[in-house]
């Protein structure tokens, strides 16, 4: 039987409004631990996501006061609960990303699965 | 049999040298399309590791212009290529960690582990 997302995915994810500035998207990451942050629009759907990658780049542009939606990835490669581990891992690996929000069928965001959590399939000797 | 980390790790990573500056270091960070830069000493050893994460901390610490050495992680957690790849992914989870440098026993740079890579240990069916 081959696992499924909802069985390793983080239910507890922080997430930020596409009309935040990357300025906050910095805190938000920092202070969640976190490198991926789902960008949500007024009806709480997922509508991109912004990753300390993203925010990196503004460093070079100097745009930090820009909105996240003038940097973040819109075409969110996602993932739903029911879908089988192995065809999230290949999503991960082909796109070189390292997260992929866990989304509903109406695109509310349930959680996140991250490639570090792919490592709870890992037989446990410790 | 458990799997060894030398089966799936990436022998082909981008590292900085511990004198360059922070801006340097997202524009390597960036062109490698990477998240994770094992930072080497005159000696090529690995003396620390810089992330988009510590990147994105010199946005709101205006410090974009330090060394490197300013906001690196200096206790590298690592691994070595024949380590169990349930131990590596335990110290990736127990961290809160996606990358290991992967090193040999005088503590030089072999590759790099991501979470992503674990990926590679479940059953293809695409
Ligand atoms: C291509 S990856 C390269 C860096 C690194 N390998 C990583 O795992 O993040 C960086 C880019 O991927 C985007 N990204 C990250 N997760 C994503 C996802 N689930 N869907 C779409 N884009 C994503 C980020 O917004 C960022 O612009
Ligand atoms: C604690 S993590 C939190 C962010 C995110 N969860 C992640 O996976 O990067 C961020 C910090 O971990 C540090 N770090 C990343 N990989 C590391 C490693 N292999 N050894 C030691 N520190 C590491 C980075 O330098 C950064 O300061």
């Amino acid at each position: 039987r081959t696992p499924r997302v909802m069985e390793i995915m983080n239910r507890n994810v922080t997430c930020i409004s596409q009309d935040a500035d990357i300025k906050t998207a910095a805190k938000k990451l920092l202070r969640g631990e976190t490198n991926h942050l789902p960008v949500l629009n007024d009806e709480n759907k997922v509508v991109g996501i912004v990753t300390t990658y993203d925010v990196s780049k503004a460093i070079i542009k100097e745009n930090v006061n820009d909105s996240v939606s003038m940097v973040m990835s819109k075409n969110v490669i996602s993932t739903t609960p029911g879908e089988a581990v192995d065809i999230a891992a290949m999503k991960l690996e082909r796109n070189n990303i390292s997260a992929l929000p866990v989304i509903d069928e109406e695109g509310r965001l349930l959680g996140i699965l991250t490639g570090t959590d792919l490592g709870k399939l890992l037989g446990k000797r410790w």
